[in-house]
C-alpha cells in the first residue's frame, strides 16, 4: 500500500464538479446546492487550479451586521471568498502523502507539473481503501 | 486496532455544535456559518438524536424556481428539512464497525441505549489514527 500511487484513487476532472474565476457567487451557490457538494475546486479559463470554494465561504461572505445580504450574491464574485492557500498533490505523489494531507482536507486536488488541474482525491476513496486493508 | 472502541475516537457531546428541533432555519443557518461546519446533529429538548441537517439541505428547501426565496428562512423549521434517515453508533461499537459507516457518513452519530447524544466520530479522528498505524 505504501508503494500504491494516488492515480489509483483519484476521481478524475472530468468527473469533478468546480466553478471557474469570475463567476459570481450566486452562480456558485447553485452549482454547490445542485450537486450537494459542501465544497469544490475553483478553475481558471486555462483549466488551471486556483483555490477552492465552499458554502460556508460564501454564507459568512454575505453574513452582514444586521441581516443576510443576499445582494452580494450577484454582485461578489468566487475569486474574492475563495481559499487560495490549498495543498497540492502530483499524480505520482505516495497513498501516505495523500493520506497526511486527507487528514485535515476532505479531499485535495491533483494537478500535474504545469499546474493543470487533473482530479480530486477524497477521504472516501482512501477509507474504502483502508478499510479493504483491516481485512488481509 | 480491532479491539478499540469508538469511545476514543469520539468528540463529547459538550464539544458538538448542534441545533435544535423547532430551530427556524435561519438559526441553523448561523450556527453553522459561524461554526464553520458543513453539517451538525439535531436534538430535541432531552437532548435525545433527532437527526442531521446540513448547509445544502437548507439552500435546497430555499431554492425556488425562479430565484432564491430567503424568506423561507424565518418561515421553515430544522425538522421540515434534516435528514432524519441517518446511522447511530454506541460507545461501545467496535472500530471497525465506525469504520465502515465513515465510508460514506463525514460523521457518525454516536448515542447511548436511551437514545441520547453521547458524541460524534469524525472521519479525521480515524485518518489520523490510521495514519499511525502506517508507521508501524
Ligand atoms: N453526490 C454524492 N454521491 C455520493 N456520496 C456523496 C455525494 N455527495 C456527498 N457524498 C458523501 O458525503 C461526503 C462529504 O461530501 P462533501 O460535499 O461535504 O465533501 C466532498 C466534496 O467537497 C468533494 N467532492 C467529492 N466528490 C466530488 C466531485 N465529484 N466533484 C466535486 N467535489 C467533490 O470532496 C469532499 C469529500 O468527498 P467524499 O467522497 O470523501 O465524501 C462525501 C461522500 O461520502
Ligand atoms: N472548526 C474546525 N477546526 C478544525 N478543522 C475543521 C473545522 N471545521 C472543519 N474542519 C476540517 O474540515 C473537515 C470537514 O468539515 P465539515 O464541516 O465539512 O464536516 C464535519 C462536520 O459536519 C462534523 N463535525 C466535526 N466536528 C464537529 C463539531 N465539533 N461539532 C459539530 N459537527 C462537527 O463532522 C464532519 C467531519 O469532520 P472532520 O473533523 O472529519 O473533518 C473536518 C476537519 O478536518
Amino acid at each position: 500500500m505504501h508503494l500504491s500511487y494516488l492515480s489509483e484513487f483519484m476521481i478524475p476532472s472530468d468527473k469533478v464538479a468546480h466553478v471557474q474565476i469570475g463567476n459570481h457567487l450566486e452562480h456558485a451557490l447553485l452549482v454547490l446546492t445542485r450537486t450537494g457538494y459542501s465544497a469544490v475546486p475553483v478553475l481558471d479559463r486555462t483549466y488551471k487550479l486556483q483555490g477552492l470554494i465552499s458554502m460556508t465561504m460564501i454564507m459568512d461572505a454575505i453574513l452582514g451586521l444586521q441581516r443576510i445580504e443576499f445582494e452580494r450574491l450577484e454582485t461578489m464574485k468566487v475569486e474574492e471568498v475563495m481559499n487560495r492557500d490549498i495543498p497540492r498533490l502530483r499524480v505520482h505523489d505516495s497513498f501516505l502523502k495523500g493520506l497526511k494531507l486527507l487528514i485535515d482536507h476532505p479531499f485535495v486536488c491533483v494537478e500535474n507539473d504545469e499546474g493543470y488541474f487533473e482530479g480530486i482525491v477524497t477521504r472516501r476513496e482512501i477509507l474504502k481503501r483502508l478499510n479493504r486493508q483491516m481485512y488481509q
